[in-house]
């Protein structure tokens, strides 16, 4: 069956980052 | 933390509503599919609120949703990248 999710979704953001990445 | 439920989402306006069910979402699918877990997050927000909620609690069904979302966006690159060439 044809999925119904839309690969052209807006990207989530989450607000707090996981893992404390120094960039 | 404590669950996310329904009374708790009806109390904040709908864009919020998104964003709190994208915080439970993405470290989830981020420990599944870490560099994909964005878009992934993304694509299974626009899916009804009530069956996030479902998906939350029911590790199984999030799973499966995750890897339909995969094979979803799997395909949608292989069909650009073709195009490109």
């Amino acid at each position: 069956k044809k999925s119904t999710l839309n690969p052209n979704a807006k990207e989530f953001n989450p607000s707090k980052p996981l893992l404390s990445v120094n960039k | 933390q404590e669950p996310l439920t329904a009374s708790m989402l009806a109390a904040a306006p709908p864009q919020e509503q998104k964003q709190m069910l994208g915080e439970r979402l993405y470290p989830l699918i981020h420990a599944m599919h870490a560099s994909l877990a964005g878009k992934i997050t993304g694509m299974l927000l626009e899916i009804d609120n009530s069956e996030l909620l479902l998906m939350l609690e029911s590790p199984e069904s999030l799973h499966s949703k995750i890897e339909e979302a995969v094979a979803v966006l799997q395909a949608h690159q292989v069909t650009e990248s073709s195009l490109k060439s």
